[in-house]
């Protein structure tokens, strides 16, 4: 554990929260791709299988636990109590072309020919695209809620600060995971374009609108 | 060492 690896992960754990509040809060998740949280839960899920096969650490135990619990309460708030308030019409990216391919690949690139570490595999491939239709929903409506944004600021944060704990693991203890690290390159450069935008428009007091 | 048989990262 070193600080850039706990920085990420309390960052990745505070967008989980913001996103949960937020619909909570507001009573609505319009502008809240649900298929991107379907296609988290399946991260986590495919994931953390480990969890009944080996013990990591309490923190570790811990903190899979919270996020896949927070990933199905979200998923749950989506679909069944504020479904009427779901952006359905403008969710449409279809969720088959990174599933698919995200699929076959983990089978053909992994550590080990295994059924848990394909699958471990699988949900590393898919969460580096999993944001896709989340962004995607965003260009389509041109817009999105300030608290959507500051979401995504911390979902960014916590892949770009994995990138420095890959680099600090590298030197000081050798380690490297390369399925990790590319995938974790990928997700991070997915979002640089709204990086900028967060900088430039919503930490100046602006909400973020794109150009029509 | 290069991969993980054990994956402590979450």
């Amino acid at each position: 554990m070193n600080i850039f690896r706990l920085a990420g992960d309390l960052s990745h754990l505070a967008a989980i929260i913001i996103l949960l509040l937020k619909i909570w809060k507001t009573r609505s998740c319009a502008g809240i791709s649900g298929k991107s949280q379907i296609l988290f839960a399946l991260v986590f899920t495919t994931r953390y299988l480990d969890l009944l096969t080996s013990f990591i650490s309490l923190y570790n135990t811990f903190m899979k636990v919270v996020y896949i619990g927070c990933a199905y309460a979200t998923v749950y708030l989506i679909y069944m109590k504020f479904k009427a308030t779901y952006d359905g019409n403008h969710d449409t990216f279809r969720v088959e072309f990174l599933v698919v391919p995200v699929g076959g690949l983990a089978f053909l690139v992994n550590h080990d020919f295994s059924p848990l570490e394909i699958l471990w595999t699988f949900s590393i491939y898919l969460e580096s695209v999993a944001i896709l239709p989340q962004l995607f929903l965003i260009s389509k409506t041109g817009e999105a809620e300030t608290i959507t944004t500051h979401y995504l600021f911390c979902l960014g944060v916590y892949r770009a600060l994995y990138l420095f704990n890959w680099i600090w693991r590298f030197y000081f203890e050798g380690f490297f995971d390369m399925i990790a690290i590319v995938a974790g390159v990928v997700q991070t450069i997915l979002y640089c374009d709204f990086f900028y935008l967060y900088v430039t428009k919503v930490l100046k007091g602006k909400k973020l609108s794109l150009p029509a | 060492a290069e991969g993980a048989a054990l994956h402590d990262e979450l």
